[in-house]
């Protein structure tokens, strides 16, 4: 048996359109302690990760472990039919074939359910294991998405160097080349406009726009995003999800070889 | 020449 209530039921809308496109089937897998997601894009150079804790829900009953083989597509279709104030509760019973989305307006006048079907998915589970890194860089999420949607219109990667003297996006394309260059922020009114940045040494690494662009759908989850690079690593893009969880989004670099 | 890496390059299934 397997019950979520979720007051802040446009957190989960959220959640799947920032992944939606990036990944079109996963496992969510159910423990107490609350559930979570790993699933790569088709073409294995991004990686999802998801986690919401149970302290997050009003109400978390989950008796065993479980997972749920979801199309995002379809998900996605179907709370986009609750409402961005409405209560979302996630029914599942062992062993069935799908699964119940639950909305009910704040006033309780209005109550819709959808069984949604379920199906059988070959994950590949990545281990990936707690890493020091170089540099992490947190910074608007705003920002983030403007920087990567601009060099977007000029290129098609993206050279992210952080050095003491702050982090530079650079691109060049087929009409001329870009830099955008931030320096460390924190004399800001509002801490989440704020850019910081934590160095241990100097890196600058390569990634494709197009998928910098697609993690960016995660804005709306988190004032902040911080990106986390070591030369031999997938960049970490994480936008945290208020006292829940979070969204990270790995990318594998491109590489000289 | 650059090449995409995969996220099989630095991480092993389990």
């Amino acid at each position: 048996m397997l019950e979520l209530r979720l007051v802040q039921g446009s957190l989960l809308k959220k959640v799947l359109e920032s992944i939606k496109d990036l990944v079109n089937d996963a496992n969510f897998d159910f423990s107490s302690s609350g559930f979570s997601l790993q699933s790569m894009d088709s073409s294995h150079v991004a990686l999802v990760a998801l986690l919401l804790k149970s302290e997050g829900f009003e109400h978390y009953r989950c008796d065993r472990n479980t997972s749920m083989g979801m199309n995002l597509g379809n998900m996605s279709k179907m709370l986009k039919c609750a409402g961005n104030d409405d209560i979302i509760t996630i029914k599942g019973d062992d062993g069935s074939d799908t699964v119940t989305f639950m909305f009910e307006s704040p006033t309780q006048d209005k109550i819709a359910d959808f069984e949604m079907k379920l199906m059988d998915i070959d994950s590949e589970h990545l281990g990936i294991p707690e890493a020091e890194y170089h540099a992490i860089v947190k910074m608007p999420s705003a920002e983030f998405a403007r920087i990567c949607k601009d060099l977007a219109s000029i290129g098609d990667t993206v050279v992210i160097s952080v050095t003491k003297e702050g982090v530079k996006f650079s691109t060049r394309g087929d009409i001329g080349t870009a830099n955008i260059v931030l320096r460390q922020n924190t004399t800001v009114d509002k801490p989440e406009d704020a850019t910081v940045i934590e160095m241990n040494e100097p890196v600058s690494m390569t990634f494709a726009l197009r998928y910098m662009n697609s993690f960016t759908k995660a804005t709306p989850l988190s004032n902040t995003v911080t990106i986390s690079m070591s030369p031999d690593l997938p960049v970490v893009v994480e936008y945290k999800i208020a006292e829940m969880g979070y969204v990270r989004f790995y990318l594998a670099p491109k590489m000289e070889e | 020449r650059v090449f995409q890496k995969s996220m099989f390059d630095f991480y092993q299934e389990y």
